[in-house]
């Protein structure tokens, strides 16, 4: 839905 | 090999019940310190970790590296087999085709034996930084369940909002809104009542209540969960296990209009 981030903007992957 | 025997199966069934909804095939990357799972939903929005201690386990012996792709439904479906109160042992060869699952009744003389066909899983692995969380809220996992549930039902996000002392939960729907404020509570009468609340600055983040009703599946693994925050970061939804293990979720914020 609207607005909604994704957790790779946060985690970077390995 | 892997050998790893839990005294009650009701841990790993409950673990597995709380995530299968968020997450469908997983690894579970078994190695001397214990088995660790990692993974994202489909939508990158959501993302679980598991870590059972070796400790957890007695005995628990595993020499190398081992990663069991498991189907989360099929597993589910052997785990269901088990009596909660069954002891539960997990073993596997150093490259396993199958996980094999001892059941023993520890009143009756009976032992079940399964298999699980592994699978290759090709698993993106994210690095999660050590983060000095603003604020930390302990709570009764029940009330934080009930809250989501009942908040669930108004509307599809819910603001969290920590300030010195207190935590508010609150949502905005198209039939109205509504707000569920918990102050820091200790009892000795009811310990498990308890609230706490640790704050270093204030926070304020939406999420999507669909993902914490999910995560909320795994109030039956402990009495209390905590739930860690700071602006601009995924929140945590941690519940704690014995042994130092722990069920964890992280959940990316959503931005405001």
């Amino acid at each position: 839905s609207s607005g909604q981030r994704t957790l790779g903007l946060f985690f970077k992957k390995i | 090999m892997l050998e790893a025997r839990l005294e009650q199966a009701s841990i790993l069934k409950k673990v597995v019940d709380a995530i299968k909804d968020l997450v469908q095939d997983c690894n579970f990357d078994c190695n001397d310190s214990g088995i660790a799972l990692q993974a994202m939903d489909n939508s990158h929005v959501a993302l679980v970790s598991m870590m059972l201690k070796s400790d957890t386990f007695s005995p628990f012996r595993c020499d190398r590296n081992i990663a069991l792709g498991i189907n989360l439904n099929s597993f589910q479906k052997v785990l269901r087999c088990a009596q909660n109160e069954d002891i539960l042992t997990l073993k596997a060869d150093d490259s396993p085709d199958v996980v094999s699952l001892v059941f023993e009744s520890s009143e009756q003389d009976r032992i079940s034996e399964y298999d699980i066909k592994l699978m290759d899983i090709d698993q993106e692995h994210l690095g999660i930084p050590d983060t000095e969380y603003a604020a930390t809220i302990t709570m009764p996992s029940g009330e934080f369940q009930r809250i989501c549930r009942d908040l669930s039902a108004l509307s599809e996000s819910v603001a969290i909002e920590a300030e010195k002392n207190a935590v508010k939960f609150v949502c905005n729907g198209d039939i109205g809104n509504g707000a569920i404020s918990l102050r820091n509570h200790s009892s000795v009468e009811k310990p498990e009542q308890n609230v706490n609340i640790e704050l270093s600055e204030p926070v304020a983040l939406t999420f999507s209540l669909k993902y914490l009703v999910n995560f909320c599946k795994a109030s039956g693994l402990s009495g209390s969960v905590k739930l860690c925050l700071s602006n601009e970061v995924p929140l945590l939804v941690e519940y704690e296990l014995a042994s130092n293990s722990y069920l964890r979720f992280y959940l990316a914020p959503k931005i405001g209009d």
